[in-house]
């Protein structure tokens, strides 16, 4: 494992813990979307169905286990929680992630590495994971006044992707390990579609003020 | 092999 990949699973850890942290001190999930966390627990329970086959070490399996009990956990508290589903902008969250799974599914049958049900269910995950991000996105721009720990939730949410790509390229450059196309391609993919907010989250930081999206 | 490689990423 190299430093991009370490950085990047932190990166990773650590959105998730912001959002815990933000749905836990607030009581509230304003300006989260649910429908991306929805993608995302289907994005673990997809892809790390090896959880139980295959040991690779502690540490994989230890992060998947935080990965999916984390995700699963969100949806429930956006779900059932009694005073955070209150908080849910349910008229906001309109994006049809329906259509994402569908697409990723049928971009799986088509272009998976090879043609068997895990290999499948991981390249659907992997393919849905470059598109999960999109209901969030759209309802940050629809919701004005999102809290800082949101938006800093989404940084290191889209950042460690961005590392990851170059954990492929320092791996292809050190171990001549071409790596995956799937995820080369899906994880440019996904990092892309975060630049617009990357650069209005560094205008934010660098003028001190909340980070508004334009409508 | 590049396939277990992959998975052994998150």
């Amino acid at each position: 494992m190299n430093i991009f990949r370490f950085a990047g699973d932190m990166t990773h850890l650590v959105s998730v813990l912001l959002l815990l942290l933000k749905i836990y001190a607030t009581k509230s999930c304003s300006g989260i979307s649910l429908k991306t966390q929805e993608l995302y627990a289907l994005v673990f329970l997809t892809r790390y169905l090896d959880l139980f086959t295959d040991f690779i070490s502690i540490y994989n399996t230890v992060m998947k286990v935080i990965f999916i009990t984390s995700s699963l956990a969100i949806v429930w508290c956006m779900r059932a929680h009694p005073t955070v589903r209150r908080s849910y902008d349910r008229d906001q969250d309109t994006f049809r992630h329906h259509f994402l799974v569908l697409l990723s599914f049928i971009m799986a049958l088509f272009f998976p590495d090879l043609f068997t049900t895990r290999e499948v269910l991981w390249a659907f995950s992997i393919y849905l994971e470059a598109v999960a991000i999109l209901p969030q996105l759209v309802l940050l721009q629809r919701c004005r006044n999102v809290d800082n720990l949101t938006t800093h939730y989404i940084f290191f949410l889209g950042s460690y992707r961005a590392l990851y790509v170059l954990n492929w390229i320092y791996r292809y450059f050190t171990e001549k390990h071409a790596g995956r196309w799937i995820s080369w391609i899906s994880g440019l993919v996904q990092t892309v579609l975060y630049l617009d907010f990357f650069y209005y989250y560094f205008i934010s930081w660098k003028s001190s003020e909340k980070l508004r999206l334009p409508a | 092999t590049p396939r277990k490689e992959a998975h052994d990423e998150l």
